[in-house]
């Protein structure tokens, strides 16, 4: 049996919200070290991989290992229901049909109950070994939002170009052409507003914009996003959680 | 001409 409260259903909402666009049904695996999702869009260019650590539920336990086939459009009309500061409990049987959410407030004077069907998903599951990566980048992940947006107006692709000094974002469009340099700094006061740039070898890679869009969904839920860069290889981007993770690896372009 | 690749070929299935 799973059963996992969260001290806020925000936690939960801002995930959904973070993945939702990038894929429409995923397994979500329960285990006693916590949940776990990896998925694929549906043009097999973005792989998301998601660690809700045990530590991030107020209480925890998930005797056997439970997999709960999620529509997330429906999952997320769901969990928009509760307000944020609400206690959110997940409850499913071992080898479920459904997966119990249920809204608490903190006063405790009212409770909302909701059943969600689940479903049963066929899944490949992908090896993500311990890559190696020539370049880090570790930015405010808001301000790697409005780079994203700004850039995305101009080209359907956004290059990242990264040099011993620092790092551009650039696009190349029909109408004109953007880019922001970020030099690496650090700010004693709020360390979050650091910029941090490790090197080992030049980079220079394309990506799909519109996947990047997708991937600053994930915004909200840590002030910093990093980003790890390896020549011809998926880029990763990571938002942490309280405890574990939001991960998205990217497809890079490439010559034709 | 860029061509978007294929995350699924970078990884193994498992």
């Amino acid at each position: 049996m799973l059963e996992g409260k969260f001290e806020e259903s925000s936690l939960m909402k801002k995930v959904v919200d973070a993945i939702k666009d990038s894929v429409k049904l995923c397994n979500f695996n329960c285990t006693e070290h916590g949940v776990t999702v990896q998925a694929v869009d549906d043009s097999r260019v973005l792989l998301i991989s998601l660690l809700i650590g045990e530590a991030s539920f107020e209480e925890y336990r998930c005797d056997r290992n439970i997999t709960l086939g999620i529509d997330l459009e429906s999952f997320n009309k769901i969990i928009k229901n509760g307000n944020s500061s609400d206690f959110l409990t997940l409850i499913a049987e071992d080898s479920p049909d459904n997966v119990l959410i249920i809204f608490e407030d903190k006063k405790k004077d009212r409770v909302s109950e909701y059943s969600l069907k689940l479903m049963d998903l066929d899944s490949d599951f992908l090896q993500i070994d311990d890559m190696e990566f020539d370049a880090t980048i570790t930015m405010p992940s808001s301000e790697f939002a409005k780079i994203t947006r700004d850039l995305k107006t101009l080209s359907e692709s956004l290059q990242i170009i990264v040099t011993k000094e620092n790092v551009k974002f650039s696009s190349d469009g029909d109408f004109g052409t953007g880019n922001v340099v970020l030099k690496g700094f650090v700010d004693m006061d709020k360390p979050d507003e650091s910029i941090k740039i490790d090197m080992a070898r030049p980079i220079n890679l394309t990506f799909g914009a519109k996947y990047i869009a997708d991937i600053v969904k994930g915004t909200s839920l840590s002030e910093s996003v990093t980003i790890k860069l390896a020549d011809k290889s998926p880029a990763l981007f990571e938002y942490k959680l309280p405890s574990g993770f939001l991960r998205f690896y990217l497809a890079p372009k490439f010559d034709e | 001409n860029l061509k978007q690749s294929n995350i699924t070929n970078f990884f193994a299935k498992s």
